[in-house]
């Protein structure tokens, strides 16, 4: 069978299908000072699953961790529109379970594009293969 | 009852995968 480092080259999905991969992605973030992508990205995944009750605690537990501040590595990737709409969103009793599913979406490419393929190419990826 | 940080930390443990 194909050892499961080499599967989380196949894609990012492959990668954060995989506990022990998401363990090295994560120490990977940590050092270039963007573990919050991660997070975030789990964060709303966690969100779409959290029951109704919890969920706008939750919502505005995101947000302030992750968007309210605009100097933070997330809240810059996410476009200005889609955090607007997260902000309409979060002040509601029952916050719609996808409302954070476009900024998912655009952090997701930002790691597909820059931070995932420079994990591939990192020492840290390559010292564990 | 949890705080907000609690909440969080619970919320991106249940999405990743279960050990293989």
């Amino acid at each position: 069978p194909t050892p499961p480092y080499l599967k989380w080259a196949e894609s990012l999905h492959s990668l954060l299908d995989d506990q022990e991969g998401i363990q090295l992605f994560r120490t990977f973030l940590c050092q270039e000072g963007c573990a919050d992508l991660l997070d975030f990205w789990f964060a709303c995944s966690g969100f779409r699953k959290t029951s109704q009750e919890k969920r706008a605690k939750l919502a505005k537990a995101i947000y302030r961790k992750y968007i309210v501040d605009g100097s933070g590595i997330v809240s810059r990737q996410i476009k200005a529109a889609t955090k607007s709409f997260i902000r309409d969103c979060v002040v509601r009793p029952h916050p719609d379970p996808a409302m954070f599913e476009q900024a998912q979406t655009e952090i997701q490419s930002m790691m597909e594009e820059n931070t995932y393929p420079l994990f591939l190419k990192s020492d840290l990826y390559l010292e564990y293969t | 009852m949890d705080s907000e940080d609690d909440l969080l930390q619970k919320c991106i443990t249940s999405a990743m995968p279960k050990q293989r």
